[in-house]
């Protein structure tokens, strides 16, 4: 698979240079949370595409934002559990 | 810092792991 760069990505229309940034995130982020990784990919893509880039090529900064959604994923769990039991 | 990440995003759904019909 050839790496995916910002000319590459350049040449595609807005949604799917997402979707493009999304199919090499996923995998990498299915690793470490196979359950949570639509989500979590989903959250990311939220990003700016120049950043997402940059995490592709940088495993540790991409790991580190994994792990800062799946906390935001799970405080937000949290609160929706206690405002339903409340 | 707060986190500029949302919660409430739409998930992904990666074409190369979609389930055939």
């Amino acid at each position: 698979q050839e790496p995916l760069t910002a000319s590459l990505l350049a040449g595609a229309p807005p949604q799917e240079q997402k979707q493009m940034l999304g199919e090499r995130i996923y995998p990498v982020i299915h690793e470490m949370h196979p359950t949570l990784a639509g989500k979590i990919t989903g959250m990311l893509l939220e990003i700016d595409n120049s950043e997402l880039l940059h995490m592709l090529e940088s495993p540790e900064s991409l790991h580190s934002k994994v792990e800062e959604a799946v906390a935001v994923l799970q405080a937000h769990q949290a609160k929706e559990n206690a405002q339903k039991s409340a | 810092r707060k986190s500029t990440l949302n919660p409430n995003a739409k998930e992904f759904n990666p074409r190369s792991y979609a389930q055939p019909k």
